[in-house]
């Protein structure tokens, strides 16, 4: 038996949206310790990491390892049918896990929906995402970041992030012209979510697919914050914390031109 | 794309 009640469903809704467009078919491999999804993107460009802790719910129950193929198209829609403050509730059976049952009751639980969601067999790659100690760690505003990606793609499909001690740079080049934007790094006492802040070993540059990056900013409605992570000739690694788990997404460099 | 590389050298197990 598999259920998993989350107080703050609109968590739920916005993760789907977050992850939705880069891939269609995943599993959600269930254990005791929680609820986790890691799949790649058909190119293989891009892999999306989401964690949702088991302490995140009440109650969390699930006997032994769950694997639930869902086509998270599907689930997105039936989510849309829960409100923003829905408590949603996640069932599947032990013997028949054919289908995903879902329960949305609303604050003052005298509504109460229920749909099921049929599942599908995923034949999943086996991915497994090393420990990296990386040259360059960015905390940033989400929004800033996904503000600088919406503004760079004015002008190119790509950008080349520059870091050095105290500053990250986007610079992205095309046909109509060019564009930068620098950001120092900043301090703020009284709204630490405001900051820039840089932890650099070594001087790091590396170009990425700002198609790729537009989609992982879809993680800014997760996190006030968003967190870079960069090496030379490595994926980027780009994190929205949340307070009941993570979404991290990552991303191919660009090589050569 | 141009010089798009891909993600299976890090993280896909064979």
């Amino acid at each position: 038996m598999f259920e998993a009640r989350l107080i703050q469903g609109g968590l739920l809704k916005k993760l789907l949206e977050s992850v939705k467009e880069l891939v269609t078919d995943a599993n959600f491999d269930c254990s005791e310790s929680g609820i986790a999804l890691q799949a790649m993107d058909n190119s293989h460009v891009a892999l999306v990491s989401l964690l949702l802790r088991s302490e995140g719910f009440d109650p969390y129950r699930c006997d032994r390892g769950f694997s639930l193929g869902v086509n998270l198209n599907s689930l997105n829609k039936i989510l849309k049918c829960a409100g923003n403050d829905d408590i949603i509730t996640l069932r599947a059976d032990d013997n028949s896990a054919d289908s995903l049952s879902l329960s949305f009751e609303n604050p003052n639980n005298d509504r109460i929906g229920e749909y099921e969601l049929k599942l599908m067999d995923i034949d999943q790659e086996h991915l497994s995402i090393p420990e990296t100690d990386y040259d360059a760690t960015i905390i940033m505003p989400s929004a800033e970041f996904q503000r600088i990606c919406r503004d760079l793609t004015v002008v190119s499909e790509s950008v080349t992030i520059d870091v050095s001690k105290d500053t990250i740079k986007f610079t992205a080049e095309g046909e109509l012209g060019s564009g930068n934007i620098k950001l120092k790094s900043t301090s703020s006492i009284d709204k630490p979510e405001e900051s820039v802040n840089i932890e650099l070993g070594q001087d790091v540059s590396l170009q990425f697919s700002l198609k790729y990056l537009m989609n992982f900013t879809k993680g800014t409605p997760l996190s006030e914050q968003v967190i870079l992570c960069l090496s030379e000739k490595m994926p980027l690694l780009v994190e929205y914390k949340m307070d009941i788990g993570y979404i991290r997404y990552y991303l191919a460099p660009k090589i050569g031109d | 794309e141009t010089g798009q590389s891909a993600l299976d050298l890090f993280f896909l197990e064979s």
